[in-house]
């Protein structure tokens, strides 16, 4: 899976994933990547694109709850984010996310090998992470 | 400091695989890459979702990731794509799920977005409809990689030793293999 949050010059924010899925799916089975609110979410506060395992991630309606947390607790971004991941991982799930907020915050919380990260500030400077 | 893009490729696969220094570079080298894809479309003036859109078409066309190029096979031997758009000004949104022949899903995920009056299309439908809005249609062949084919022999011949009761909370450990997760 592979995702992308921007915040542009206006000061809106999209968030976008895309993904093969899981190897050796079947049925038809559907991930959180296309499902708007779990894997993929944007207001005028925050974005976020989730990856991991997705029926965690659908039955959490992570991406959804970070700006939740953020709308209705006023939670920082960083707090809202871990929470999320937090709260999958109690329900035996795994995976991470990133976001990045109206004040160019970003979290990128994460509970399991194996996660590439990249950010860029409005300099252009640009950080690439791989987290094993 | 300010932050104007942040991006993923993916979850857990560094204790599925090896990760030579040399394959570290090159996901080092392909996120670079993306990052600043979606920069430039920032400092142009373009949309948030402009910029999502060219820094995961970047990730879709490598077959380093789970995603377009890259993406790993289903049980029937089958790339299958799924992709989400949404924009927080307006909270507009778009998705597409379950398809074979679109290069970039990302770009029909934008597409279900601004040109249709739904949120989510999926299968035949999705492609139909990507295809009416002149995006890239390709062979399905165009997505099969040997690491993936590999990748799908690999766990469905541990499954076949070590059958598992599956549940929500309990997939097959032979999935452990390399599942590649979305």
């Amino acid at each position: 899976t592979v995702g992308a949050v921007a915040l542009d010059r206006k000061g809106n924010i999209a968030a976008g994933t895309s993904t093969g899925g899981m190897t050796n799916k079947k049925y038809g089975r559907i991930g959180d990547a296309p499902i708007i609110g779990a894997g993929t979410y944007a207001n005028t506060q925050v974005g976020i694109s989730g990856t991991g395992w997705g029926e965690f991630f659908i039955r959490a309606t992570a991406a959804r709850t970070v700006a939740a947390k953020m709308e209705y607790l006023n939670k920082d971004l960083k707090t809202a984010a871990q929470e999320t991941i937090d709260e999958i991982e109690k329900m035996g799930g795994d995976g991470g996310l990133i976001a990045l907020d109206k004040d160019g915050n970003i979290a990128m919380p994460f509970n399991t090998a194996g996660m590439y990260r990249g950010a860029v500030s409005e300099n252009g400077e640009i950080e690439v992470e791989i987290y094993k | 400091k300010k932050y104007v893009m942040v991006i993923h490729g993916g979850a857990g696969t560094i204790t599925r695989e090896a990760m030579t220094p040399e394959k570290e570079n090159a996901y080092k080298a392909k996120l670079t890459e993306a990052l600043k894809a979606g920069y430039k479309e920032l400092t142009n003036g373009k949309t948030s979702v402009e910029a999502v859109a060219a820094a995961i078409v970047i990730l879709e066309d490598s077959p380093l990731f789970n995603a377009g190029k890259g993406a790993v096979f289903t049980s029937d031997e089958k790339n299958e794509l799924d992709a989400s758009i949404m924009s927080g000004k307006n909270k507009s949104a778009g998705a597409i799920a379950g398809v074979h022949t679109i290069k970039n899903p990302i770009k029909a995920a934008i597409a279900v977005m601004e040109k249709s009056e739904h949120v989510m299309l999926s299968g035949e439908g999705a492609e139909k409809f990507a295809k009416l809005q002149g995006l890239e249609i390709v062979d399905p062949k165009y997505f099969w990689t040997k690491e993936r084919w590999d990748g799908l022999q690999k766990v469905k011949k541990k499954e076949a030793q070590n059958p598992t009761k599956i549940s929500q909370n309990n997939l097959p450990a032979s999935y452990e293999i390399d599942q590649k997760f979305g």
